[in-house]
């Protein structure tokens, strides 16, 4: 299963974290204005944190993302 | 199975509740205003508690979760 | 699978009833009014049961549990 | 799979009854009016009675039990 | 996979019927006016047998019985 | 995987028919006017032939048995 | 997987063919007016031909033989 | 999963096609006018081709065969 | 899983492209006009490729192919 | 899981992509005008690459291809 | 799973993001415009990234990326 992200800003962050005991974040992927990152669920990214201003495409549901 | 969470307040909590005999949170993030989380349940996950002003959305329907 | 709580009322109780020959509540979670906890059934928890007024998401209905 | 279960009057009762060459009633639990309970079957419970006034959901449907 | 049965009169009658070379009776459940039993199929119940009137849910239709 | 069978009359037959090899009717329930049958199709049973004015609900469709 | 067949005249006869190598009619049923069979794609049968005049129903639509 | 084919007329063909390194018919049924024949996709066939005039059904459309 | 092709024209060409580090048309089926091929893919058969004027039906959508 | 392409010019091409560490094309397949290629998914080709001007049907829509 | 990626400008790439504790960019397909892929997840590929003015059609939804 995976999540789908357009960045609306520059600089929006994706990151992953780690699946088990720990939870951490393993990678932060950037993307600025307009990039597009479709990312899945995998043996080791068990939840996904998004921050900046950004459209987010899931199964349950699209929401956006937004800036302090 | 995940669940997606978008914070409408500073310092909404997401727990995640321990798989098995003991049910205690192993992890609380902190979402700030505007930040989406995108969180599955997992061998350690079993159970999620939401706390502070969200957008909740499940499987199972969407709700708000509010402060007190 | 799970099911959805949103408290509309302080001290609402989530119990897991346990799986097997015995059925008894191995954990009993508190919930505060606005506060919302995604549960599952899992290998300990077979049955869930909800005391207090919240509103309940599941795969088969809605409903609301009520204060006596 | 699991069942939805709201009492709409006191001392409602769910009983839960074996699988396999017998069929007795393993457990019963009562639900006091407003009160909701979402059982699973599971390897124990192969079929559930429900007595008194109460709301229930199912996959196939749902439907109302009544006192006499 | 399961069905559901509301009796609508005292002294319905719900029978399983014996998986394999048999098909006899193995248990016949007495539901008064109001009653509600969902019973699953499983390895002993191949085949079942409502008699009185009542309603029945199903995957494949909601149909009632009737007493002679 | 199972029909359901309401006789509209006395003495409509169920007839199960064996899987494999040999075709023969290894078992013949009978209805009276407004029982109910839910009958699998098993290891045992892999055609089901019905004789009597009844209401058949299954899968790909509902139809009516007529009697001569 | 099974389709229905009603006979909507006397004589309808509903062939089971062989699976494999060989593709011959190892039974046929007859069904006279009015009767209902429900027949399942089995190890032995691989293919169904229905002569005389009748309803079918399938999982890919509803046809109706007829006799020439 | 399976096809339905009516013919139309009178010494329709269905040919069932090998599996496998050789694509040769193995058999060929013949369908008189109003007969229904309902085929299965099987280890030996792998593809199926419809001469004559015929209604064919199946999970991806429904289409008329026609004769030259 | 198949698709559907029924000629608008003759001499209408269904090639099978093999399965594997080689892509080759292992075997071309000639359709005349009004015949009608449903075909699986196989462990043989990868890829698909028509000639000639034919409606095309799958799961992904229906499509008519045309001569130059 | 296959997508369905059909050629809108003559010399479209379909590159087959290959699966694991390197991602090379193992097959370019032209398609002239009005021919149509029905290509799986398979151990060898994880991705696939159209160039021309070309209707192409996959499960997540359906979208054309066009020349610079 | 696979998404499908058509190309409004010429340059647009599309990076295969690694599978496992590391995240980089394996390959850089690029995308002239009017060209499209369609590109599965894979035991390499985890995540996806686009970069350019393009349509993306995924299971979640449909999104356009776009050049800064
Ligand atoms: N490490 C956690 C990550 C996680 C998933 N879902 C969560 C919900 C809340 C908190 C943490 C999590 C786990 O594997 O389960
Ligand atoms: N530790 C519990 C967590 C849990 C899941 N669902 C619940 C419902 C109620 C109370 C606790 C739970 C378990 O594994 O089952
Ligand atoms: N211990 C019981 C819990 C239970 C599940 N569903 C029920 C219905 C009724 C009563 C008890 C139950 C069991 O494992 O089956
Ligand atoms: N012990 C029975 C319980 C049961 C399930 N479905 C039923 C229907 C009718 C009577 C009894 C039952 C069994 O395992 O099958
Ligand atoms: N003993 C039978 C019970 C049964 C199931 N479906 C039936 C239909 C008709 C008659 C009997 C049956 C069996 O296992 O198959
Ligand atoms: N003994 C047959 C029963 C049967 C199933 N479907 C049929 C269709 C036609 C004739 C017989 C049958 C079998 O196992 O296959
Ligand atoms: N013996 C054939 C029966 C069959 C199934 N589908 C068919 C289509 C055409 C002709 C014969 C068949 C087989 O196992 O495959
Ligand atoms: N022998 C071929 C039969 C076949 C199936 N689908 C086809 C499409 C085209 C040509 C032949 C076929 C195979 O097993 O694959
Ligand atoms: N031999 C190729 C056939 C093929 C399937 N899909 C394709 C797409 C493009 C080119 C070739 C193909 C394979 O097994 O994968
Ligand atoms: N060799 C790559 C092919 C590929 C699939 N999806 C992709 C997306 C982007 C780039 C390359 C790919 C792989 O197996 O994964
Ligand atoms: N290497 C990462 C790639 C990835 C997938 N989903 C992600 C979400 C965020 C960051 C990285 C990722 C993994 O296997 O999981």
């Amino acid at each position: 299963r995976y999540i789908v992200v357009k960045a609306l800003e520059d600089g929006v962050t994706i990151m992953g974290l780690t699946r088990g005991r720990d939870t951490r974040s393993h990678h932060s992927e950037r993307l600025d204005a307009g990039e597009v990152m479709v990312a899945q669920f995998t043996e080791l990214t068990a939840a996904i944190k998004i921050r900046g201003k950004a459209e987010i495409f899931t199964d349950v549901g699209r929401v956006d993302s937004e800036t302090a």
